[in-house]
């Protein structure tokens, strides 16, 4: 009847997989990769394993397919290392990990491939550093097609949604086109320079999610469990470290804003021409909207507690 | 329905959830916060 | 809930059984109704028009028995006991037990000294043990134990066979809730109004100062 089944994406073409790795579409075109499908399982066992890591960024690999321009996770699983942010290619210490879990996966009969690694940046958002830039490079050298996945649990919680990026980095030396703007996402006043070196390195994909109907279902389940838990939680408690750090943040940008502008002779409001061309958005601008932002997440936490103050403490019999 | 009847009055026994000084003190206290935040965003944004 | 699937299938159990029996067997099921472990509810087995016939007979005992088990408390059974059935083991505890949810009715903070004179317990350890093994561990009470403050702090209580007195405030309470809650969405849904109103407003005045800004700069 022409109607798509949802589970067919779970079908792994073999054969299809084994003629994209001979084709190498990917090779000629540094953009050819647009596009993201994570599913359920992995995008939840993602979040998970970086939720449970707390303040210390965690990293795991992730494993699927491509679809064309496309970059299929199926599944992700864990590897035993910490400090991505420390050193290059962290995931040395698991190569011998890696190496006995995908054996084992595919006795087990998941025929999917590693395609792309993850990792957490707890409390400062999803981008590239220096080091992930090198990491993802490597990987791109010598593993392709492979992709790189930054989740951050904390902004997770605090904004009530994932909070998730897909990289891929630009081949050493290549100049990227003009790229349309991102969302906009708050750096730290400690990552801003390693946010800012590398962020023409790589460019980010759109990411879509899909689950399969037995995910559904299972979810729906969770979902009957977990309520009371979801209901009952506050990101206003549980985040609280989290917005002080990011308050005294605002306050540090302020600082360093307002020690510009008495440095500054024209001050922010006129351009000079011989500055970048395209509008630049004024540090004060960028810390308005940091400081907006901030309030709009706690006046929403504030707000679902006032309602469940209204509707379960205001009834007496 | 009996059992309808049961469930219903035991779930109105639990209302109000919550009732206690100490939550009420930190529930404003939350308030207050949130609202001192939007305060100073406003001024941040002026 | 929990506890109401648990006792479903029993009430389902002594509900046909009573609507067949004869008098002398019904004393005898009333008997193992109230000591069954795991049954907390009556008015189902009250109803079965059988049970009615009871009354005015030799064992209509059985009857008042039932229905004390159906609404009344321990102290009920105290102040009655000449005129009902001597207890068994099994039947106090459970009488007790639902003296407990009838307490939990009423206040959600309940005092020791309150629930040993209610239940007739003689020391704090003896108390704390039957509030964990007979109430928690049977799933029907939910709670804390602040032993510093002497008392037991009650989040969930299953509900006892309500009398029809009780319905009204029921319904009155749920009214109350439901108009509440209408009022709630009622307040959202004109926040939200107001909300995109501001927007609206917000990026009308944000243009009209660009335009203003503008023009400042051509006639500069």
């Amino acid at each position: 009847g022409g109607r798509e089944d949802p589970d067919a994406i779970y079908w792994y073409d073999e054969a299809a997989q084994a003629r994209a790795h001979q084709e190498k579409p990917w090779e000629g075109d540094p953009h050819y990769f647009r596009r993201v499908r994570v599913s359920a399982l992995a995008l939840l066992k993602m979040v998970a394993h970086a939720r449970s890591g707390g303040n210390i960024e965690v990293m795991g690999l992730m494993q699927g397919k491509t679809d064309g321009d496309a970059i299929v996770v199926m599944d992700a699983f864990a590897l035993p290392v910490e400090g991505t942010e420390t050193r290059v290619n962290a995931q040395a210490d698991a190569y011998e990990y890696m190496v006995d879990y995908s054996q084992t996966n595919k006795q087990a009969g998941r025929l999917e491939n590693v395609v792309g690694w993850y990792h957490s940046h707890p409390g400062y958002g999803c981008w590239l550093s220096g080091i992930d830039v090198s990491t993802q490079m490597l990987n791109q050298q010598f593993q392709e097609p492979f992709l790189a996945v930054v989740i951050d649990p904390t902004r997770t919680v605090s904004a009530g949604k994932v909070e998730i990026g897909a990289f891929r980095t630009y081949p050493q030396g290549y100049k990227p086109p003009d790229e349309p703007v991102s969302e906009y996402q708050t750096i730290p006043l400690n990552k801003i320079e390693d946010f800012g070196v590398h962020c023409k390195q790589y460019y980010a994909l759109d990411i879509t999610y899909f689950k399969s109907s037995l995910d559904s279902h299972l979810l729906d389940l969770l979902w009957n469990k977990y309520w009371v838990n979801t209901l009952s939680s506050s990101p206003l408690l549980g985040n609280r470290d989290y917005v002080a750090g990011q308050i005294s943040d605002l306050a540090e940008k302020l600082e360093q804003a307002e020690n510009q502008m008495a440095h500054s002779r024209l001050g922010t409001f006129l351009m000079p021409s011989q500055r970048k061309k395209e509008q630049e958005e004024s540090q004060l601008a960028k810390i308005t909207r940091d400081s907006s932002k901030i309030t709009a997440e706690q006046v929403h936490g504030l707000m679902s507690q006032v309602i469940k103050d209204i509707l379960f403490n205001s009834v007496r019999q | 329905d009996n059992s309808l009847l049961r469930q219903v009055s035991s779930l109105l026994r639990r209302l109000p959830a919550m009732e206690s000084e100490k939550f009420q003190d930190e529930f404003l206290t939350e308030f207050n916060d949130t609202l001192l935040m939007t305060y100073l965003a406003m001024l941040t944004n002026c | 809930m929990e506890i109401e699937r648990k006792q479903a299938e029993l009430i389902d159990h002594f509900v046909k059984h009573a609507a067949t029996l004869e008098a002398p067997q019904l004393a005898s099921l009333i008997a193992e109704a109230t000591s069954h472990p795991s049954l907390f509810a009556f008015s189902e087995i009250l109803s079965v028009p059988n049970l009615s016939k009871l009354q005015g007979t030799q064992y209509s005992t059985s009857f008042d028995l039932l229905r004390l088990f159906a609404y009344g408390t321990w102290s009920d059974y105290k102040s009655n006991a000449g005129c009902l059935p001597a207890l068994l083991p099994d039947q106090a505890r459970k009488l007790k037990q639902l003296t407990v949810l009838t307490l939990a009715e009423t206040d959600k903070v309940l005092p020791y000294d309150q629930l040993m004179q209610e239940l007739d317990v003689s020391n704090v350890r003896e108390l704390e043990d039957f509030l964990i093994n007979e109430c928690m561990y049977s799933g029907i009470v939910r709670g804390k134990l602040d032993q510093l403050r002497r008392c037991f702090e009650v989040q969930f209580a299953a509900g006892r066979d309500p009398r029809p007195e009780q319905l009204s405030n029921m319904i009155q309470t749920l009214t109350s809730w439901l108009g509440s809650s209408d009022s709630l969405l009622h307040s959202i849904q004109e926040k939200i109004k107001w909300a995109d109103m501001m927007s609206e407003a917000n990026k009308k005045h944000r243009k009209e100062v660009e335009d203003r800004v503008e023009d400042v700069k051509k006639s500069i």
